[in-house]
């Protein structure tokens, strides 16, 4: 869907 | 090994119950700190972590870290012969292929014995950070249900705003427009009918309704429900329970 982010452009990976 | 038991089947019951739509696999890494989970839904949009506590359970034992890799539709299926008031006992080795799992009635003349297969899980842990949220809200778990599934009904979208007046969840849809606004009102008597509003700074965001139904499937956790927001991060809402919480985080919409 338009303009929905993904958590991993917020949150790195461990 | 690990060996924990639980008074009342219940509560893993009702946090399986709350997950196993957002996440199909997923590791319960066991260590001296209780039973924790950490996973994504598959498009990374969503995340739950949880924590059974070491202090909510009768029995807690676990000499070292042990990760169960459980698929929740099976569990679901095992936990099904539990009763809510049985007593349930997990029991893992320390590299294990099976979870075993024990319930007993509280007559204690009932005992049901099952295992439950293991996967190898290769997961991915973020690293979330902790975040000073610009609002915080804490309401009545039931009524933040019915304002998510009310407003999906209209909308795949919802606006939250949080302002000094108060919160308010609004959508648009091809059949009309919706909007619901919450003020603070504390109640003294029952404080966890009341909703109480922290505000460091307006707040301003979108969300898929699709995710806030979805984790509106753990109410039954816990009477109240905390709602933390800060522009253009993820959102944050936490079911405490007694020894023990679910957390979900949703990445906001931007743009459009």
């Amino acid at each position: 869907p338009s303009g929905q982010k993904t958590l991993l452009s917020f949150f790195g990976l461990k | 090994m690990l060996e924990a038991r639980l008074e009342q089947s219940s509560v893993l019951k009702k946090v399986v119950d709350a997950i196993k739509d957002l996440v199909q696999d997923c590791n319960f890494d066991c260590n001296d700190s209780g039973i924790q989970l950490q996973a994504m839904d598959n498009s990374h949009v969503a995340l739950v972590a949880m924590h059974l506590k070491t202090e909510g359970f009768a029995l807690y034992r676990c000499d070292r870290n042990i990760a169960l890799g459980i698929n929740l539709v099976s569990l679901q299926k095992v936990l099904r012969a539990a009763q809510n008031e049985d007593v349930m006992t997990l029991k893992a080795e320390d590299s294990p292929d099976a979870l075993s799992l024990v319930f007993e009635n509280s007559e204690n003349d009932r005992i049901s014995e099952y295992d439950l297969k293991l996967m190898d899980i290769d997961q991915e842990h973020l690293g979330i950070p902790e975040t000073e949220y610009g609002a915080t809200v804490k309401m009545p778990s039931a009524e933040f249900q019915r304002i998510c599934r009310d407003l999906s009904l209209l909308s795949e979208s919802v606006a939250i705003e949080a302002t000094k007046e108060g919160i308010k969840f609004s959508c648009t849809g091809d059949i009309g427009k919706g909007a619901v606004t919450l003020r603070q009102n504390p109640n003294v008597e029952k404080p966890e009918l009341g909703t109480t509003i922290e505000l460091q700074e307006p707040v301003a965001l979108t969300f898929s309704l699709k995710y806030l139904v979805n984790f509106c499937k753990a109410s039954g956790l816990s009477n109240t429900v905390t709602i933390s927001l800060s522009n253009e991060v993820p959102l944050l809402i936490e079911y405490e329970m007694e020894h023990g919480y679910v957390r979900f985080y949703l990445a906001p919409k931007i743009g459009d």
